[in-house]
C-alpha cells in the first residue's frame, strides 16, 4: 500500500514518529534515522539525517523544530522540509546539489515531552516537563537552558515562570543531547536553524546582549537573501536582525550557544503569523507558511556553498 | 470537544503600553494575575511600544478588561473565543473524530 501522509494538518507525536520511521524505510539512500538520547520522560530524541552518502566528509546543517511545545507550526515545517527535499531530489537540480554537498540533520520535535503534553492536556504549554522534588512547578524553557551566559538577562530563576532557565545549564536532557551532538559534529556544522512561532522574524546572534557578531556582513547577507526568498512566495514580510534588538534580550538561547560553539550561521525563525491567530495558525495556512519558509531555508543552505 | 472544552470563553488580548506608567502597571498586573502570555513569554520582557499578547481565562476576562479600562490602557481583542479558534485550527480532524 502507498503511504499517505497529510503535511497540511498538525500531527501528534506518535504520528510524527511513525512518519520518521517510514521516511527512513522508504528512502534508505538519502535518509538515516537515529536517536541522540532520551527526553526527561524517557522518549527517544529522533533526528533524521538527509543527504547523499559520500565517503568524504560534508558540510552540515542542523535544523530543529518544536523547542517550545505550543508552536505547532514548527514540527509541521520540519516534516514539510523533509518531504520537499526527498520529493524534489529527482527533478530539482538545485535540491539535488544541496543534498549531494550537505548533510541536513533535522530534529522534527525537540521538546517531545512538552509537545505530547500540549496535545494531551495543555494546548499552550511551552516548557519541557522536567520536575525537581523541591519545586511544585514543572518544566524549563529549553531556549534559556543552553550553556551561554546562562540565566542572565531575559531569563527567570523562578521554576513556575515560562522563561525559567533551569537549575543549571544543560539540565534538560533534550538540551544536553542536542548540545552533545553539535559539539561532536562542530567541525562540519555550518549552519544552525531553530524554528519557532510566532512573529514573522528571522533572528541571529546575539540574543544575550546588544552587540554585533564578528561575521555580521556574511550573516546579514544570508538573512537578507532568506527573507527575500521567503517574500517571493506570497509577499509575506519578515523582519530580520539580531535577536536582542529585533525581538528581546534573552540569555541561554540555542542560537547564541551554536554561534559560540563555532557554527558561523545560527538562525532562529519565528514563523507566521503576527498575532491574528498566534499559536492557533489554521491548518489551511500550513502549506503557504511552509512553502515560503522552505525558500528561506534553501537560500541559507545554498549560501553555505559559496564563499563569504 | 478538544481539551474537554476548557478554553471556552477564553480570549486573547493585545495591549501596547505607550508610556512608562502603563508599562509599570502592566508588569505589576501580570505578575499578580494568572494569565498566559503569548508574547512576550514573560512580563519581564514587556517593553514600551511593543505588543503584549495575553491569553486570559473566561473567568478573568471581565476583570482584566475592567482594570485596563480604569487605567486608561487601550486593548484590542485578537481572539474572542480560544476554544472556537482551536476547533477551527485542527479543521476536519477534530470533527471527524467526534463523528
Amino acid at each position: 500500500s502507498v503511504f499517505q501522509y497529510d503535511y497540511e494538518v498538525y500531527h501528534p507525536l506518535e504520528e510524527i514518529q511513525s512518519w520518521m520511521f517510514e521516511m527512513n524505510r522508504t528512502h534508505p539512500h538519502l535518509v538515516d534515522l537515529f536517536s541522540i538520547g532520551r527526553s526527561y520522560e524517557g522518549r527517544p530524541l529522533y533526528v533524521l539525517q538527509l543527504g547523499n552518502r559520500v565517503r568524504t566528509s560534508k558540510k552540515a546543517v542542523w535544523m530543529d523544530c518544536g523547542v517550545h511545545a505550543r508552536e505547532w507550526i514548527g514540527p509541521a515545517f520540519c516534516q514539510w522540509f523533509v518531504k520537499e527535499a526527498l520529493n524534489s531530489y529527482q527533478h530539482d537540480s538545485s535540491m539535488r546539489r544541496l543534498l549531494k554537498q550537505l548533510n541536513f540533520y533535522i530534529m522534527p520535535v525537540f521538546n517531545v515531552d512538552g509537545y505530547h503534553y500540549s496535545w494531551k492536556s495543555d494546548r499552550f504549554w511551552r516548557k519541557t516537563r522536567s520536575k525537581k522534588a523541591k519545586y511544585h512547578c514543572r518544566g524549563v524553557d529549553a531556549n534559556r537552558n543552553f550553556k551561554v551566559k546562562w540565566c542572565e538577562e531575559g531569563a527567570s530563576t523562578h521554576p513556575c515562570d515560562d522563561t525559567y532557565c533551569g537549575p543549571f545549564p544543560e539540565s534538560e536532557p533534550e538540551v544536553k543531547a542536542v548540545s552533545r551532538f553539535l559539539r561532536k559534529h562542530k567541525k562540519h556544522m555550518r549552519a544552525y536553524i531553530s524554528i519557532h512561532a510566532y512573529a514573522q522574524m528571522l533572528l541571529y546572534p546575539y540574543s544575550y546582549k546588544y552587540g554585533t557578531i564578528p561575521n555580521f556582513d556574511c550573516v546579514e547577507t544570508a538573512a537578507q537573501s532568506a527573507v527575500s526568498a521567503l517574500y517571493s512566495a506570497y509577499g509575506v514580510r519578515y523582519r530580520y536582525g539580531p535577536a536582542s534588538t529585533t525581538l528581546y534580550v534573552s540569555s541561554g538561547s540555542s542560537i547564541d550557544w551554536a554561534y559560540k560553539n563555532g557554527i558561523p550561521y545560527a538562525f532562529a525563525f519565528e514563523l507566521r503569523d503576527t498575532g491574528h491567530y498566534g499559536f492557533l495558525l489554521p491548518e489551511a495556512l500550513i502549506g503557504p507558511t511552509c512553502t515560503e519558509t522552505m525558500r528561506a531555508v534553501r537560500a541559507i543552505a545554498s549560501g553555505l556553498l559559496k564563499k563569504c | 470537544y478538544l481539551y474537554n472544552n476548557r478554553y471556552v470563553g477564553d480570549q486573547v488580548l493585545r495591549i501596547i503600553p505607550s508610556s512608562p506608567g502603563e508599562l509599570h502597571y502592566l508588569k505589576q498586573l501580570f505578575q499578580n494575575m494568572t494569565v498566559d502570555l503569548w508574547q512576550p513569554s514573560s512580563s519581564n520582557l514587556i517593553h514600551e511600544g511593543k505588543a503584549v499578547d495575553v491569553h486570559v481565562g473566561r473567568d478573568r476576562t471581565a476583570r482584566l478588561k475592567n482594570l485596563l479600562r480604569r487605567a486608561h490602557i487601550q486593548h484590542e481583542l485578537l481572539i474572542t473565543d480560544v476554544q472556537r479558534e482551536m476547533e477551527k485550527q485542527t479543521g476536519y480532524r477534530s470533527n471527524r473524530k467526534r463523528r
